[in-house]
């Protein structure tokens, strides 16, 4: 399934995007 | 808790509460967040897991469920 492949490969890109949101969320005031 | 979260996060993508995020809405995150337009792209065909071009709130908390378990397993 080469969709699964691109999740896979998209995980680090993935985990950037809601850490950026954590981050946004939590960074201002 | 982790549901009140991914809905937080949904409606800062669905800024005009349609219930969805369409690949435009992820565009405009481009700026407010350190990502580039060519990684929100890919952050929306990985959630998007049915490929129809709107990321239902579904598909958006399996995602982040995936982000979570899986930093936490690896």
């Amino acid at each position: 399934d080469p969709n699964m492949k691109a999740g896979a490969a998209n995980e680090g890109v993935l985990a950037n995007f809601f850490n950026s949101l954590l981050s946004k969320k939590t960074g201002s005031p | 808790t982790i549901q009140e979260k991914t809905h937080e996060f949904f409606q800062m993508c669905d800024i005009e509460s349609k219930g969805f995020i369409t690949r435009r809405d992820m565009q405009r995150l481009n700026g407010e967040i350190p990502l580039s337009a060519d990684e929100l792209e890919n952050v929306f065909d990985t959630l998007d897991s049915d490929g129809n071009g709107y990321l239902t709130l579904d598909e958006f908390s399996s995602g982040f469920s995936e982000f979570l378990f899986g930093r936490r397993v690896s």
